[in-house]
């Protein structure tokens, strides 16, 4: 565990609050694509099936425990507890188009061809992806509430920070995983237009909104 | 090579 990997960590943790935070205070989901948020939960359901299999530390079950929980808490509020606020007209991206892709290259390109070690491929790719919905949405009603900009920015750093991760580790641990780093580099890319939107209007007391 | 049963990363 470097510094780079416990930032992301904790920024992963912090988007997860904020979005919670979010809908918890304003008693609304408006804004945030529950197509993401699916897959997210799908991300973090095949990626910790080793919750059964093998134990790394307490850390590591906590904070595994902590992803899939509120991933699945996410989708009660937005489909069940605050469902007349989702924005279901603008959320209109094809989940099928990802994860079809997606299962079909975790099949064809992964470190062996296994159960778990499939899901887990599945996973990494289908993370790198699960954002498009979101993104789109914003594009689409051409504007997120601040918050809903902090949310991004949290969970965009969190990968970005997993990239310094694995630069450091390669360095000094020896470690490099091919598969994690193309996905995570593919992911942060999908960030760039966004990171530039926020620090160039949010961090100046500006409302995230689109040219028209 | 990579270690398959040492997933550590979230």
């Amino acid at each position: 565990m470097n510094v780079f990997r416990l930032l992301g960590d904790m920024s992963h943790l912090l988007a997860i609050l904020i979005l919670l935070l979010k809908m918890w205070k304003t008693r609304s989901c408006a804004g945030i694509s529950g197509k993401t948020q699916i897959l997210f939960a799908l991300v973090f359901t095949t990626r910790y099936l080793d919750l059964f299999s093998s134990f790394i530390s307490i850390y590591n079950t906590t904070m595994k425990l902590f992803f899939i929980a509120s991933s699945y808490f996410t989708i009660f509020l937005m489909y069940s507890k605050f469902k007349a606020t989702y924005d279901s007209n603008h959320d209109s991206f094809r989940m099928e188009f990802l994860v079809v892709p997606v299962g079909g290259l975790a099949f064809l390109v992964n470190h062996e061809f296994l159960p778990l070690e499939i899901l887990w491929t599945f996973s990494i790719y289908l993370e790198s992806v699960a954002i498009l919905p979101q993104l789109f949405m914003v594009s689409k009603t051409g504007e997120a509430e601040t918050i809903t900009s902090h949310y991004l920015f949290a969970l965009g750093s969190y990968r970005l920070l997993y990239i310094f991760n694995w630069v450091y580790r390669y360095y000094f641990d020896g470690f490099f995983d091919l598969i994690a780093v193309v996905a995570g580099c593919v992911q942060t890319i999908l960030y760039c237009d966004f990171f530039y939107l926020y620090i160039t209007k949010v961090l100046k007391g500006k409302k995230l909104s689109l040219p028209a | 090579d990579v270690e398959l049963d040492d997933k550590d990363e979230l």
